[in-house]
């Protein structure tokens, strides 16, 4: 269904106005929309981690940003930490020995913690975002995503 | 055939929207297309870098994402409205959503076959494929694949994919993942840690879990291999009471509020959290109400 506490239906009431599916080209026949459903999914990776693709990507050029909102249960901090961190590149020092990165319109400016690796390979965690990092700080979402894309510091 | 997608006239909008903005479908097979949404950028689409987002799930859509999250169009008073999200996506760049796999929203297969994490993967490429034939001109453009949770899982598998196909996908050049389950023996190893350091497990359970199954050492105690394979059944049961205990809340976010509709919000929140950890109903789960 949708995620408990999204404390929303906006968005199913709004998608399923017909005169919404009409200028949306949403398809005649397309059935009633919903956040999330059961799709006959078959998770053939679950006991197989993503470390494959990502040393693959690593190796040809890709940059990475991982980021993890630090108050998610479901997808906690410590499961991407610790993942980046076996990807078994190596952390480049600071050389302002700085471990925060930073959003001045709030109070404390304390963004959340960065560590960048070699092979242009970053993590960072949002301070007090949950699962929904985009959702629950939408500013440092967008200050973060702004600077992968143009390779600029965080 | 783009013509037919750009969306001229959105019901709840008053304000003049500074964006060119796409929506219909992406061809993936014979029976299968995918939902999409397209915003420009804010300033200077022709520059500007592509942006796919991806939802995870598995099954869930990323209109839900852009609507709720990182997209333009924000719904108020209940399905009326929308609203201009100013911390949106598009600020950034070209974001394009697709819904995926088939069957999530408005995405279908009128085969209704099986779906992985491969054919997820491979349909979602072809999908790529077709969103450059529609727009060709954003093949010049650098490109990013971005999502959250379990696109942790389709990320990277659709960008080992594309970073393999040069030809159609030249400036492929990264990927971003937001609270991604990359591999789910870490996600199990690091939970029941990660609850305890909140607060959220009885002092004494983890103690005996410390004592009995992890030789005193939680912080790389193999809880997944524990709980699967190699524990006794005094260590199952106790990781067990461990997850059906933790008092979470919102398991999206340990410190929002959350409301449901009417029904004991502590059945609703440990059935949930027990079936999101894929564990069985526990005969405990009422000991401490």
């Amino acid at each position: 269904d949708r995620p408990i506490c999204a404390q929303s239906n906006n968005d199913r009431q709004y998608l399923n106005r017909p005169d919404v599916r009409r200028a949306l080209h949403v398809h005649p026949d397309a059935p009633t929309w919903k956040e999330c459903g059961d799709v006959n999914y078959h998770m053939t990776r679950h006991e197989v981690p993503m470390f494959p693709e990502f040393h693959r990507l690593i190796e040809k050029g890709k940059r990475i940003l991982v980021y993890n909102g630090d108050v998610d249960t479901v997808c906690n901090v410590l499961l991407t930490s610790k993942f980046v961190e076996q990807l078994g590149l190596a952390a480049i020092p600071d050389p302002k020995n700085r471990t925060f990165w930073f959003h001045d319109e709030e109070i404390p400016n304390k963004a959340g913690f960065i560590t960048r690796y070699e092979k242009n390979v970053d993590f960072l965690t949002v301070r007090g975002s949950g699962h929904m990092v985009p959702k629950d700080k939408p500013k440092e979402a967008l200050q973060m995503i702004y600077n992968f894309v143009y390779g600029r510091d965080y | 055939a783009r013509d037919n997608d750009l969306v001229t006239d959105l019901p709840g909008l008053d304000f003049k929207v500074p964006f060119r903005h796409y929506a219909g479908y992406l061809n993936v097979s014979d029976t299968k297309a995918f939902y999409y949404n397209f915003f420009e950028a804010h300033e200077n689409p022709e520059f500007a870098p592509l942006i796919l987002w991806l939802n995870g799930g598995p099954g869930c859509s990323s209109m839900f994402g852009s609507l709720n999250e990182n997209g333009p169009f924000h719904i108020k008073e209940e399905g009326k409205t929308l609203y201009l999200n100013p911390y949106a996506w598009n600020r950034a760049g070209n974001v394009l959503y697709i819904e995926s796999p088939a069957g999530v929203g408005f995405s279908y297969d009128t085969a209704n076959g099986n779906l992985t994490d491969e054919s997820t993967a491979d349909d979602n490429h072809a999908a790529l494929e077709d969103f450059f034939r529609k727009f060709p001109e954003y093949r010049d453009h650098d490109f990013y694949i971005t999502g959250e949770s379990y696109g942790g899982v389709y990320v990277p598998m659709l960008a080992d994919r594309v970073a393999n196909d040069t030809k159609t996908f030249p400036n492929f050049k990264g990927i971003a993942v937001g609270n991604g389950v990359m591999s789910f023996e870490l996600l199990y190893n690091t939970l029941l840690p990660f609850l305890y350091h909140h607060g959220l497990i009885q002092e004494r359970l983890w103690i005996n879990i410390a004592d009995k199954c992890c030789n005193n050492n939680t912080y790389t105690c193999p809880f997944y291999h524990l709980q699967n394979r190699d524990g006794t059944q005094e260590c199952k049961d106790m990781i067990n009471e461990g997850y059906h205990n933790a008092e979470t809340g919102d398991d999206y976010n340990l410190y929002s509020a959350c409301y449901t509709d009417g029904e004991p919000q502590s059945r609703i929140l440990r059935s949930h959290f027990a079936k999101a950890a894929g564990l069985p109903q526990s005969k405990k789960q009422d000991k401490n109400g």
